[in-house]
């Protein structure tokens, strides 16, 4: 779950592949 | 492909070598910089110019005041056991000497704490600080605080060991800072050899005496500039990804490590990601700072007036300890900004430089991560760093352009990916 000032999990790991998309 | 393209570009393409060549042709025809001079003021003319030239958006100077010392004519000799000419540099801030100099004995410590213990010898002497180098951040506590530690005890003057981790009797330069409350006394460094060589006599018990002149003024503050140049995101224009070095140096050398690399690689950034087309959703914008040996002087200005955009800043980022053959990124963030940073880091794999580190260091960025934004500063293989730091090896010879091509590469791939991401790190 989001913590206040946080980044869930499953966010973070959205991100993760928006970086890995940079290949 | 970004990252892919960002790397072939500037390490294998047509633009490898650019930011070492732009370099040489600066600093060649600039020479050193240091604040206040007409040499900073024609290398921030020569610089306004040439973003201009090379197409960037919004390119712009920011009015700041900054100090303007000047060095004039100094010496200094060791009139006894023998006469032996002193290698000397004045440290910036630092009072003259009389017309006449000033010739005294000379009590050499090794540590505040020998000075300390050392007082009722030190009255009316010239101070020695023959320190070991420890650590850049531990050593340099003697050439910022050296002559107002001495003056507490009553000394007329103080010549400081060099803040180097290798000498070739060279001596370097830096900024110190008097005490309020404390006589202002001349303050010098010296090179290690002439330190260690004064240590030895005085341990056999010999007396030594130094004249020292130093024809160092102060003048009042002068106008300079911070120069920002751009390419505007996409998308939230308003939020920013700053890339920077900075423009001013000492008075000695060609200031082609500090910072020239540095600056010349964050101008390369945006370069690079215009030359390939690229158009982040967020803004790069490139700062070349001013006033930054005197203490940050530039980028504190600089914070002063943009902080209420402080929301609107995702990342920091600052090259100022060398461009030497690039080891990875150091960053300062919330865990969760640190996991996306080492997935942006990953993205280096095909140069091998894909490790984040902790603890982002730069004076210039500093004002901004102290307030809670990331910051990432470039780390190097910087262990020749300190032999050629604030003394007249600090020239082009130092540099490298392979280095410099794969330095560029690193800066522009974490300063892209992380100005496209659909969100601003986390903070």
């Amino acid at each position: 779950t989001d913590s206040q000032h946080g980044v869930s999990s499953r966010k973070l790991e959205r991100i993760k592949e928006e970086v890995a998309g940079y290949k | 492909d970004a990252a892919k393209s960002i790397i072939d570009l500037a390490v294998y393409g047509s633009a490898q070598n650019r930011s070492y060549e732009r370099l040489a042709l600066f600093v060649d025809t600039i020479g050193n910089r240091v604040s206040g001079s007409d040499n900073l003021k024609k290398a921030i003319k020569y610089m306004y110019s040439a973003l201009q030239d090379d197409k960037l958006q919004n390119v712009s100077l920011e009015s700041v005041k900054v100090p303007h010392w000047e060095r004039g004519k100094e010496s200094a000799m060791m009139l006894q056991p023998r006469q032996k000419n002193l290698a000397i540099l004045g440290l910036g801030g630092s009072v003259g000497t009389p017309p006449e100099g000033i010739s005294a004995e000379v009590i050499v410590v090794s540590s505040f704490a020998e000075l300390q213990s050392r007082e009722q010898e030190a009255k009316g002497k010239i101070v020695v600080y023959n320190q070991p180098y420890v650590s850049y951040g531990e050593t340099v506590q003697y050439r910022s605080r050296g002559a107002s530690e001495a003056a507490k005890v009553g000394a007329v003057a103080s010549l400081i060991r060099s803040v180097a981790s290798l000498s070739i009797n060279s001596p370097h330069t830096g900024w110190q800072d008097y005490q309020n409350g404390v006589p202002k006394i001349p303050t010098a460094c010296i090179t290690v050899e002439d330190a260690e060589l004064m240590a030895r006599l005085s341990s056999r018990g010999v007396k030594i005496v130094v004249q020292l002149n130093m024809g160092a003024v102060q003048h009042p503050d002068a106008d300079s500039f911070n120069t920002v140049a751009e390419i505007v995101g996409s998308k939230y224009p308003e939020q920013v990804v700053i890339v920077s070095g900075h423009l001013d140096s000492w008075d000695v050398g060609q200031g082609a490590m500090d910072d020239g690399g540095g600056a010349f690689i964050s101008w390369e950034a945006l370069s690079l990601i215009r030359d390939l087309g690229l158009r982040p959703k967020r803004t790069i914008r490139l700062v070349l700072w001013t006033g930054e040996e005197e203490g940050g002087v530039g980028s504190s200005q600089y914070y002063e007036r943009h902080k209420k955009d402080i929301r609107n800043m995702d990342l920091v980022m600052e090259s100022d300890i060398g461009t030497f053959m690039p080891v990875g990124m150091q960053f300062s963030g919330k865990p969760e900004a640190r996991v996306i940073m080492s997935e942006v880091m990953k993205l280096l794999a095909p140069i091998n430089i894909t490790k984040l580190y902790d603890n982002a260091e730069g004076t210039d960025i500093s004002f901004w991560m102290q307030a809670g934004v990331p910051g990432a500063s470039l780390l190097d293989d910087a262990s020749r760093y300190f032999w050629f730091h604030h003394s007249e090896g600090d020239t082009m010879t130092v540099q490298n352009p392979i280095w410099m091509n794969h330095c560029a590469a690193v800066w522009t791939v974490v300063a892209y990916v992380v100005a496209d991401l659909e969100e601003m790190l986390p903070r």
